[in-house]
């Protein structure tokens, strides 16, 4: 699964998420990507999140919606992504990632995985990681 | 300036694909940046970093998605945006490039937020998009993780190529 998040200087907000599902899947499965709350959320009124993961947990999970509570609560977005990946794991198994964007332009990355591949633009300097505390950088 | 962030699939990814997972995301970053530059939109910014990410066969979505238990590739996508709250989305779409631009024509061209399977290609055709063959989409790799998951018997779930692993 890839995900983008953003947010111009106006605060308007996109989501976009694009998968191709998991490998073995009956024909005819559908995962968490397509279902607003689940596989995205965008409400320029609280934040922006695309999601990854096991989708059949994130679906029963509505795993971004969740993360938009957390943000509508007022936590860190960091916080939210983490907080509910875990919570999510912890309920209903499986494991989840999520990229965030706060309607005050903050940005957030958690993931109850072992890994999530994750990047981000910020005064020309692209930072990236994979693993847990993982935090790379390089130029545009 | 703008907030841009993109992922690039969760899950238990092997050490030797950490690099091409870099490559690819910080190829989409750059996409995002240059159209950004360009239109002045984060729609298209978004966009053109999920499409690059479509075309690169390290990520699992467009080229490079995984094959169901048929041996095909059924993709997925969904756009949204903030303003009104605007959604489209696409399932079990097939030979389509960019399923990403799919799901935004539904957001944009129709009154509803997810269409499926063959209705979704036939959507997609109406509004101008070139089929790919599989032969584009369907990698060697995703074929050895099928493989790979018929002889172990079907457990446990995996989705990234070549371990188990999600997303």
């Amino acid at each position: 699964t890839v995900g983008a998040i953003g947010m111009d200087v106006n605060g308007h907000m996109v989501s976009c998420t694009s998968t191709g599902g998991i490998t073995g899947k009956m024909a005819g499965r559908v995962g968490d990507t397509p279902i607003p709350g689940a596989g995205g959320y965008c409400n320029n009124e609280v934040g922006t999140i695309s999601t990854t993961g096991h989708g059949d947990s994130i679906m029963r999970y509505c795993l971004a919606s969740k993360i938009m509570h957390h943000l509508e609560n007022g936590n860190d977005p960091n916080i939210a992504a983490q907080k509910a990946c875990e919570s999510m794991s912890s309920r209903v198994g499986g494991s989840a990632g999520a990229i965030v964007i706060s309607k005050d332009g903050k940005i957030g990355i958690g993931f109850s995985s072992p890994k999530m591949a994750w990047a981000f633009l910020e005064n020309r300097i692209i930072h990236y990681g994979i693993k847990h505390g993982q935090h790379l950088t390089t130029d545009l | 300036g703008p907030v841009i962030v993109v992922h690039g699939g969760a899950g238990s990814i092997p050490d030797s694909r950490d690099q091409q997972k870099f490559d690819g995301m910080c190829a989409a970053i750059r996409a995002a940046h240059y159209a950004y530059e360009t239109t002045s939109s984060i729609t298209e910014a978004c966009q053109a970093a999920v499409e690059c990410m479509e075309d690169d066969e390290a990520f699992n979505a467009g080229r490079g998605s995984v094959l169901n238990l048929k041996g095909e590739i059924e993709m997925e996508a969904l756009f949204m945006e903030g303003k009104d709250m605007n959604a489209g989305s696409v399932t079990g779409v097939k030979n389509i490039a960019h399923p990403i631009a799919l799901a935004r024509k539904v957001m944009e061209n129709t009154p509803h937020v997810l269409l499926m399977g063959q209705s979704a290609n036939d959507f997609a055709v109406k509004s101008g998009f070139e089929a790919v063959p599989d032969d584009y989409l369907m990698t060697s790799h995703a074929k050895i993780a099928l493989d790979n998951f018929l002889k172990s018997g079907s457990q446990p779930i995996t989705t990234e190529i070549g371990q188990g692993s999600v997303g």
